[in-house]
């Protein structure tokens, strides 16, 4: 609350743009911060150290390639039957609308390839969801289009780029990125069926999404109203609309 | 004339623009998000350095300043015309941004370099 009228002269909206994203970004006081540890948390960190130092400058060599970089986790899994030796997961990861001021400049699955069991392991990879998959193809090699990266050897991380735009509701209704997680176990190996319905994919496969952002481009000039709510709604369209 | 203009403003004296170490300059200071009320959400870093500028302007504004045209005009006129308009304010010249990761409600995790976070330099404008 200023009661300057000096104040009053400044643009009307945002007028307070950092506040208005903590608002959006931040968890409610009351609510406790989200369990998150593991495996997703770890490679955050990691992430962070990389770009950052201790007191949080941005380090200078960074390769980070972007502004800001979400980790997303998939809302659940659902196992499939098994296939021979195939154990296939189908995983939805939430795609909520972006705000404008950023624009999307990669995407990628980060996954552990290799899950090793006691007396035994699975070779792992993932790949998009289509509806109609001929269901007799499966990769013979698990490491699919990965491309090097600073991770650690347990970990690839793939490009998905392109199955992002991918128009796809779960049934509450939100849009998700639906990718398959497909382990095979070495032949003759014990059937590890019981354990696989019972594993949860949800720390050994997360999506990152690499921002961009364009907030001096808005406020140079502005889009239409009409255009923002559209944008708002779905930030792909507008990537189309620019090109 | 530049000459003539400079001739017409006073020295820089201490008794008009104060001791040296009151002069406008940057204050390195540390908070937590602790004290922001923001560490239920925010990872790291663990300290946040903002940082502030304090001090008097003086009444002849030096290069190292980095004041602009009309922070030196408005010096006069408030030296020379109307001491209504205030002397120009000591305030932030360079920011630097910060990066921060942090857990969002719905339990993504984010990184993001957040711009214009922390003084570095300042300036009487």
């Amino acid at each position: 609350q200023v009661g300057q009228p000096s104040i009053a002269h400044l643009p009307e909206a945002p007028t307070l743009p950092l506040i208005q994203e903590l608002l959006e970004e931040a968890p409610g006081k009351q609510q406790r911060k989200p369990r998150v540890l593991g495996h997703p948390l770890r490679y955050m960190m990691e992430l962070y150290q990389r770009s950052a130092d201790a007191s949080g400058h941005p380090r200078e060599n960074r390769t980070i390639g972007a502004t800001m970089v979400r980790l997303v986790r998939p809302l659940a899994s659902v196992a499939r039957p098994r296939r021979g030796s195939w154990h296939i997961q189908t995983l939805d990861f939430p795609l909520r609308p972006n705000r404008v001021a950023y624009q999307l400049v990669r995407a990628t699955v980060v996954y552990r390839h290799q899950l090793h069991l006691t007396h035994s392991h699975l070779s792992c990879h993932v790949e998009p969801w289509i509806q109609k998959s001929p269901t007799s193809h499966f990769p013979s090699s698990g490491r699919g289009s990965s491309k090097p990266s600073l991770l650690p050897k347990a970990w690839t991380e793939m490009d998905i780029m392109e199955h992002v735009g991918q128009k796809l509701w779960n049934r509450k209704g939100r849009r998700v990125l639906r990718l398959r997680f497909m382990c095979q176990q070495p032949r003759g190996s014990e059937v590890l069926e019981f354990w696989w319905h019972g594993t949860s994919s949800l720390d050994t496969v997360f999506l990152l999404l690499y921002f961009n952002d364009t907030q001096s481009v808005q406020k140079t000039k502005p889009l239409p109203k009409g255009l923002k709510e559209f944008t708002e709604k779905d930030s792909s369209l507008l990537l189309r609309r620019a090109r | 004339q530049a000459g003539s203009i400079a001739s017409e403003v006073p020295g820089p004296s201490r008794e008009h623009d104060g001791p040296e170490s009151n002069q406008c300059s940057l204050h390195p200071f540390q908070v937590s998000f602790q004290q922001l009320g923001w560490d239920h959400w925010i990872i790291a870093p663990n300290l946040y350095s903002p940082n502030y500028c304090k001090g008097v302007c003086p009444r002849v504004l030096h290069y190292g300043l980095n004041s602009p045209n009309h922070a030196i005009i408005q010096n006069l006129v408030n030296e020379l015309v109307d001491q209504s308009v205030p002397q120009p304010s000591c305030v932030p010249y360079k920011y630097v941004p910060i990066s921060i990761l942090l857990i969002e409600a719905n339990g993504s995790i984010l990184y993001k370099e957040y711009e214009g976070m922390i003084a570095q330099s300042c300036t009487c404008r």
